[in-house]
């Protein structure tokens, strides 16, 4: 028996009613900062397999709970970030083949789950590329930019984002840079973030994204096309006495 | 809602945390002479047992070190308290008998990083700052 004659301290016999732990759990999760109950998904079937930016996380999460330095590649936002958000697009528009030019591939997302106050210290958006055979060795020119308002008999406005070359047959994911479009999305995350993408050869001629080997929707889960927000979060840590 | 724990499960974490505080294994402490020394503990949260794997990716819990018996630096009323001492403090009122009252400010703490669905599926990793403690004023 050890020290049993040393009777334990004795702690404020405190009953809770059934009700009780309900609440606790929902102030624990606010600790946490864990939402409610997400939306029930559909378990992910034998074949089916993990969404890419579930995948992206996680990698991002070992980065940053090993942060001793072990394996895994450079995550250059992570140190400045206290909250990364993925999000998948919620609607993809294409303009491609057999209509005008230039062609185009745009992706919604919405954007209603972030905190209020938070600062965005970086954004990506990520996209899988496949090799491209037509044309074959070319360099190609990946633009990207924000649909900042929307016309229903003209053109949409449109802000500049990023610009990446690559060549056709290039493979993996393309990495864009979409941080300068959060100046507008914060003040009104209410409103879906729009992103349009254009494939340019280099002989200035605009090609379809799809043929130019990027995957959209039709895309196997693990290589869905997803972004990224980094925050620093601006609530502080320590949390006023009751 | 929370599944109570099972009987056994409740008496393992007790033995946990009683054989620590009996046996010494892992706890250190002072205290004046004749007075229940303070002692450090282990608090394991565990999302497991709370049921919230479907919406937690990672981790399955996590450890924390928290305080009983006479300490130094008492938390009182008019202070702070650290996500941490919430926490704690929450728990204590859900397992009264297993889990004492905040009595220490913690002066040590480490982050826990979380990976979890938010309510539109989208996935969520979280660095939540001051939340282990490693050491407190007793210690």
């Amino acid at each position: 028996g050890g020290h049993l004659s040393r009777a334990p301290h004795v702690f404020p016999q405190r009953r809770l009613g059934v009700r009780e732990p309900r609440d606790v759990q929902r102030e624990i999760r606010e600790v946490l900062g864990l939402p409610g109950r997400p939306r029930s998904r559909a378990p992910l079937g034998a074949a089916q397999q993990p969404a890419s930016a579930p995948l992206f996380m996680l990698d991002l999460y070992r980065a940053m709970t090993d942060d001793s330095g072990g394996g895994g590649p450079p995550q250059p936002h992570l140190d400045r970030a206290d909250l990364i958000m993925s999000f998948v697009n919620i609607v993809e528009r294409d303009r491609t083949l057999g209509s005008q030019e230039p062609h185009w591939k745009e992706f919604h997302f919405d954007l209603t789950q972030i905190p209020a106050g938070e600062a965005v210290t970086a954004a990506e958006f990520r996209i899988y590329k496949e090799p491209s055979i037509h044309p074959l060795n070319t360099t190609l020119h990946i633009s990207m930019f924000e649909v900042v308002q929307e016309h229903s008999n003209r053109e949409s406005d449109l802000f500049f984002l990023d610009l990446q070359t690559l060549r056709s047959e290039d493979e993996g994911w393309l990495v864009l840079d979409i941080t300068a479009a959060s100046d507008r999305w914060l003040p009104n995350h209410h409103r879906d973030l729009g992103l349009r993408l254009y494939v340019e050869t280099a002989d200035g001629h605009s090609m379809d994204p799809g043929l130019a080997g990027l995957l959209g929707r039709q895309a196997p889960h693990s290589r869905q096309p997803f972004m990224v927000g980094f925050f620093r979060a601006s609530r502080s840590s320590v949390r006023t006495p009751r | 809602t929370a599944r109570p724990l099972k009987k056994q499960q409740l008496n393992h974490i007790n033995q946990l945390l009683h054989s620590n505080t009996y046996l010494g294994i892992s706890d250190d402490g002072h205290g004046s002479h004749g007075r229940e020394v303070c002692r450090r503990h282990e608090l394991y949260v565990s999302f497991r047992d709370l049921g919230w794997l479907d919406s937690v990716i990672a981790p399955q819990g996590y450890s924390a070190y928290y305080c009983a018996g006479e300490c130094i630096y008492p938390l009182n009323s008019c202070m702070n308290s650290t996500n941490h001492a919430t926490m704690q403090a929450l728990v204590h009122l859900m397992k009264p008998d297993v889990i004492p009252k905040v009595c220490c400010v913690p002066t040590e703490l480490s982050a826990i990083s979380l990976l979890y669905y938010d309510r539109n599926n989208n996935v969520i990793l979280r660095r939540e700052r001051n939340m282990v403690v490693q050491a407190c004023g007793c210690h």
